[in-house]
């Protein structure tokens, strides 16, 4: 455990802890997209399966258990308690579009041909676009809350220090893997732009809107 | 390396 790592599974709990207050605090997931949130569900239940089988440590155990709640608690607010306040109208990516072809990449590129690992690289390819749905929904409505700007900022934020996490333990454990490098970096890079508009225009205090 | 794959990160 390096801080780099540590810092961004912090700011990956902090996002994740964020959206779901946001919604319970106003009673309405407007703005926020189901369809990302089920992704992030379904990245941490195939990912954490080897909660069952490996134990690494208890903060390892403790957070995979906090995201699988914490993820489905938000599936549920969306999807249930406030689905009134859901914008469903703005939230029509195809998650097909990117399920589909993760799983079809997971079984040809992956370290171990075994259930576990399949579904392991399912999580990894699968984390690196869901978000696409959520960026999507912005790009349509052209502003986010400024609520739902830090979450994103968080999130994105935590696979940049993982990104540095890497990098450290490259050249002091001699440690890589190349498929979480790889999706870790194109995930990053998705972020980029909204990086930037959080940058000039959150930061300054004003609301996250796009250029028309 | 061959054997059981740790995913010790999250």
């Amino acid at each position: 455990m390096n801080i780099f790592r540590l810092v961004g599974d912090l700011s990956h709990l902090l996002a994740i802890l964020l959206l779901l207050w946001k919604i319970w605090k106003t009673r309405s997931c407007a703005g926020v997209s189901g369809k990302s949130q089920i992704m992030f569900g379904l990245v941490y239940i195939t990912r954490y399966l080897d909660l069952f089988t490996n134990f690494i440590s208890i903060y390892n155990t403790t957070m995979k258990a906090i995201f699988i709640a914490v993820a489905i608690a938000t599936i549920y607010l969306i999807y249930f308690k406030f689905k009134a306040t859901y914008d469903s109208n703005h939230d029509t990516f195809r998650m097909e579009f990117l399920i589909v072809p993760v799983g079809g990449l997971a079984f040809l590129v992956n370290h171990d041909f075994t259930a576990l690992e399949i579904l392991w690289t399912f999580s990894i390819y699968l984390e690196s676009v869901a978000i696409l749905p959520q960026l999507f929904m912005i790009s349509k409505t052209g502003e986010a809350e400024t609520i739902t700007s830090h979450y994103l900022f968080a999130l994105g934020s935590y696979r940049a220090l993982y990104i540095v996490n890497w990098v450290y333990r490259y050249y002091f454990e001699g440690f890589f893997d190349l498929i979480a490098i790889v999706a870790g970096c194109v995930q990053t890079i998705l972020y980029c732009d909204f990086f930037y508009l959080y940058v000039t225009k959150v930061m300054h205090g004003k609301k996250l809107s796009l250029p028309a | 390396e061959e054997g059981d794959i740790d995913h010790d990160e999250l």
